[in-house]
């Protein structure tokens, strides 16, 4: 028997709508301890992982670890019968579901729904705990919007970073350009800029990626990248009192 | 030119 309902049903459309142009098909894990999903993308350079705790839950209950195979398309189908401000119940009874049930509440109605669930055998990485020698964390607009603009120069995005911040630049066919994010320590926490920088590190990697991603920017204000050298980097949105969704892309490498 | 590496590269299968 497994339930969860979002508080903020809108919490988790934005994490379908994040994760649609980059997953087909997904495994949502369900335990004790909360849902997860982990996909990569068609060609392997990219991988999708979502945690989210069952403690940011209005209710939750797992009895029993579940595994439900889900097409993101579908799921998508289903979420647009839903509002962005109904709370929403994922709900099944058996223990080797077909099928997965949801509940859209909102004030003045109730809608009911079954989303029919696939058997995927899909192969899962093994993600190891890595200790990043760059961090960053940066507002998740501003991160959007220099991807945005530098994609339109160049498909590949280099970033850069040093003690003294964060460095995208772009070189293409039409010229080449550079934006550099300031370490700025202000009080409001949606627009602070902080840099832990071990090891500085330069890195390419496809902006398409990126800008798919970065849809999950509203789930909030800021974005955290974490990087190493000749290693993938993370995206991580921290989904407030929940958990988070996490983008790790793997590098472009000068051949 | 830039060549895309994949993930299997840095990951291992689980």
């Amino acid at each position: 028997m497994f339930e969860a309902k979002f508080e903020d049903g809108g919490l988790f459309k934005k994490i379908v709508e994040a994760i649609k142009e980059l997953v087909k098909n997904v495994n949502l894990e369900a335990n004790g301890t909360g849902i997860s999903l982990q996909a990569m993308d068609t060609s392997h350079v990219a991988l999708v992982a979502l945690q989210l705790n069952e403690k940011g839950f209005k209710k939750y209950r797992c009895e029993k670890s579940l595994t439900m195979g889900l097409s993101i398309e579908n799921l998508q189908k289903i979420l647009k019968c839903s509002g962005n401000d109904d709370q929403i119940t994922l709900r099944t009874q058996d223990e080797e579901p077909t099928t997965l049930s949801f509940t859209f509440e909102s004030k003045n109605r109730i809608s009911e729904f079954q989303l029919n669930l696939m058997s995927l055998d899909q192969e899962q990485l093994g993600v190891p705990d890595t200790e990043y020698s760059s961090v960053v964390r940066m507002p998740s607009n501003e991160f959007t919007k220099i991807c945005r603009e530098l994609g339109n120069i160049n498909e590949a995005i280099g970033i850069e970073t040093s003690k003294e911040g964060i460095k995208f630049y772009v070189k293409g066919d039409i010229g080449e350009g550079q934006v550099s994010v300031k370490i700025n320590d202000t009080e409001k926490p949606e627009e602070r800029v902080e840099c832990e920088v071990d090891e500085p590190v330069n890195l390419s990697f496809a902006v398409r990626y990126f800008n798919l991603f970065n849809k999950a920017s509203a789930l909030s204000s800021q974005v955290i990248l974490s990087m190493s050298q000749d290693q993938p980097l993370v995206i991580e949105y921290i989904i407030e009192e929940m958990g988070s969704l996490k983008l790790y892309l793997a590098p472009k490498i000068n051949d | 030119g830039y060549m895309q590496t994949i993930l299997q590269g840095y990951f291992s299968q689980a």
